[in-house]
């Protein structure tokens, strides 16, 4: 499904060149449930960004269910991101301006979803994750953990068949962000693929496997014996 | 040090209120290390915000070194929340624009520390939480624990008596927020008192005492037995 072969990421500020991604490999199988884990400034979200076709490789390739996405055109990788993958932003990404509803329906209007259905869809993204009664609170009027799970309802919204979610329960005490991997438990059981970084233990051992990186690249590739 | 007396905070939105905080008493010494813990949305960043001198209650009365905050203009709350706190926000809030050194060097610049006295300090705290090679990269141009991190550096930068830490180690790794853990350590030992939001257990443990929030009210406050 998920196809990453020698894949560098280097940001260039100015004249300092800073290699975030330094010829990473990695296959993903359809329905893999996957921990990415590693220090700060390790490589996680840069890895994330590409995997979720926000951003081209520096070098290497990337297949995406067998197609070269560097070949893409902008507008085809936007209607795979919208189509395929829900993103879990680490810093939530949220419209400020927008409340919850309208910030969850956005992947639904992006789709063409009538205003009515979408509302509908909305609302019932923002109940499972336990805001039913913030739907109409701006971000600035909800807390970090409510952001957050804001941002994953966004996420799920669309039922994609790729869940990338970077730190989804950084915000979140221990009882909330179990309901959290509930929820993903169910998607990955009903086939979905799910690729998450984490640098809880315990959130971690919800995975079948870890790729732990260091320095840009992967330091650790291994499953996680089943209990 | 800081005396909270049936604090309540409501926020008003339209026609809806929303009792954030709904009575909460809350006594905490010179030097004293407490954990603030308990559910997304019960209430931790808005108790947090009023310590800090970043809000006021909507009832109760807040005395800080004996003195009456609530009597205070926004002037002196500034100077207070200069000079005695260092606050690290749940969601960072770093200037976008300005670089990591900059940033840092804010709450320098409002105590009118000379140019380079305070590209030195700020350059001091950066280094200190394992950012030294990053000063001049912008919060876009840094991974989110590296945010997280310059939002620390901040806080400490000016020597605060108080640090006010919300979820300060929520988007680091293991390792890197046991490093920051360390740095709260030695300004515990130095005198300072620390309040810090976590749902994190082995953060929780380096505090002395732990006061659970649920629902706006507090649950559980004792101390945590010591090792
Ligand atoms: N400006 C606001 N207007 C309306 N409601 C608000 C506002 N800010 C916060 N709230 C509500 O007040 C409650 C407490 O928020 P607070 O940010 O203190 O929670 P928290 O305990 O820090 O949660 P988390 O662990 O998710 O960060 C939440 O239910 C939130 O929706
Ligand atoms: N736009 C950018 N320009 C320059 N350097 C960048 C940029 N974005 C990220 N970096 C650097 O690339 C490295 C990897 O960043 P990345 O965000 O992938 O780390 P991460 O593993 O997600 O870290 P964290 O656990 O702190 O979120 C970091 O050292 C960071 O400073
Ligand atoms: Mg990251
Ligand atoms: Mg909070």
């Amino acid at each position: 499904l998920i196809r990453l072969e020698n894949i560098k990421k280097i940001y260039q500020l100015g004249t300092v060149s800073v290699p975030a991604l330094r010829g990473v490999d990695l296959l993903v199988r359809n329905n893999e449930y996957l921990a990415v884990m590693g220090p700060s400034g390790s490589g996680k979200s840069t890895l994330m960004n590409l995997i979720g076709c926000l951003d081209t490789p520096s070098e290497g390739s990337y297949l995406l269910d067998g197609e070269d996405v560097s070949n893409l055109s902008d507008d085809d990788l936007a209607i795979i991101r919208n189509q395929k993958i829900g993103f879990v932003f680490q810093t939530f990404n949220l419209l400020p301006r927008a409340d919850a509803l309208h910030n969850v329906e956005l992947p639904l209007i992006y789709r063409g979803v009538s205003s009515t259905d979408r509302k509908q869809k909305a609302r019932e993204a923002l109940e499972k994750v336990g805001l039913g009664d913030r739907i109409h609170h701006r971000p600035n009027e909800l807390s970090g953990g409510q952001r957050q799970r804001v941002a994953i309802a966004r996420a799920l919204v669309n039922n994609p068949s790729i869940i990338l979610a970077d730190e989804p329960t950084g915000n979140l005490d221990t009882a909330t962000g179990e309901e959290i991997m509930e929820i993903l438990e169910g998607l990955h059981d009903q086939g979905n693929t799910i690729i998450l970084v984490t640098h809880e233990r315990y959130i971690a051992e919800y995975a079948q496997r870890v790729v732990r990186l260091r320095d840009g690249l992967v330091e650790i590739d291994e499953s996680i014996p089943e209990e």
